[in-house]
């Protein structure tokens, strides 16, 4: 349905517009590699089912192996700067504070509470819902206490967003049409939705309208 | 409603 190929679409582009953005200017102010380094583990995680080649279709199958190449290339392009520009990676590391541990963490118990079926693939898959959902907050946490962003970050983030907000309307037209209801899904999108809810307000304020992007 | 063990979505 349309709600879903928006969704996947708009975290594409959020994706490109990353690698793009830090492949051309070399530079990676304003954006959290921890943030970066959790998405490649939400998708290596997720998408294990590639592995016992139960391939759902050649665009899911595709869009899979996009998502995590193009995850661990960010991460490539980030330590890439590390060496082109050194100060401005040093600056990163050194205000990307956030411990990965107290996100990962409660996310392996989560997962271990909430699953469909106590197997090694339902358990990773739960795993990479609750990371997804958290794994953007090193980079909010980020740009919560620096209070700018540059404009890639802030249309990165908000791509990000949309593609878990047009996912909504994807789980209520799935409910109604196929009759189906993934609850961890549900529960764990809108989680993750909520937290960029306050992101979304202040960049349609700041963005939007014209004007820098200013955290309070 | 079913629980599907099926996950399609990306």
């Amino acid at each position: 349905n349309i709600f879903r190929i928006l969704g996947d679409l708009s975290h594409l582009a959020s994706i490109v517009i990353l690698l793009r953005t830090v492949q051309k200017t070399q530079r990676v102010d304003g954006i959290s590699l921890k943030t970066q380094i959790l998405y490649v583990l939400v998708f290596c995680t997720r998408y294990l089912d590639l592995l016992t080649f139960r391939w759902k279709s050649v665009y899911n199958t595709l869009m899979k192996m996009v998502f995590i190449g193009a995850s661990v290339r960010v991460i490539q392009l980030i330590q890439g700067c590390k060496i082109q520009n050194p100060v401005a990676y040093k600056d990163m590391i050194f205000r990307d504070t956030l411990q990965i541990k107290y996100l990962v963490g409660p996310c392996a118990v989560l997962a271990l509470i909430f699953n469909y079926k106590f197997t090694l693939l339902e358990l990773c898959w739960s795993f990479s819902l609750w990371l997804e959902s958290v794994a953007i907050l090193p980079q909010l946490f980020m740009l919560s206490r620096s209070g700018k962003a540059s404009t890639l970050t802030t249309h990165y983030i908000f791509a990000l967003g949309l593609y878990r907000a047009l996912y909504i309307p994807n789980w209520i037209w799935r409910y109604y049409s196929e009759d189906r209801l993934e609850k961890l899904s549900v529960f764990t999108g809108l989680l993750q939705t909520a937290l960029y809810s306050d992101f979304f307000y202040i960049y349609y304020k700041k963005v939007v309208k014209g004007a820098g992007f200013e955290l309070p | 409603t079913s629980t599907p063990l099926e996950h399609d979505e990306l």
